[in-house]
């Protein structure tokens, strides 16, 4: 489906960001372990979305344009993924009539 | 005479935006 390709295709891209962001990161790794937590908590509808692919081909563009804002990027995916984190599953109490 | 080389600290808004992840790393280890 759609969806299956553009999830995909994300996930292809976000890998190639970390690699490219794990090279500029090496002061501080903790940086790209946050990025991956907030990649794993963000809400699969999102991670599958039109607009994750062009925020994420957006930021490795730059990125790759020029390696002295990476943590720009880094803090603008994860702003991104924080907004779209999976929602916790409430508790629903069903209340027989 | 020292090499000066550009890094990625060198950058203004990076290095805020550096600061601003550590700084919410850090926030997130305190809490929990």
């Amino acid at each position: 489906t759609e969806s299956h390709i553009l999830q995909l295709e994300n996930q292809r891209l976000f890998a190639e960001f970390l690699e490219h962001c794990a090279n500029h990161t090496q002061d501080c790794p903790e940086v790209m372990t946050f990025l991956r937590a907030k990649h794993t908590k963000a809400s699969p509808e999102f991670l599958s979305s039109v607009e994750f692919r062009n925020t994420l081909g957006r930021c490795l563009t730059r990125a790759q344009s020029g390696r002295a804002k990476t943590f720009v990027y880094i803090n603008e995916l994860c702003t991104v993924l924080k907004q779209h984190a999976a929602k916790k599953r409430q508790a629903v109490v069903t209340l027989e009539p | 005479v020292p090499t000066l080389i550009a890094d990625d600290d060198d950058d203004p808004e990076n290095r805020i935006a550096k600061k601003m992840l550590l700084a919410q790393i850090k926030a997130n280890y305190s809490s929990g």
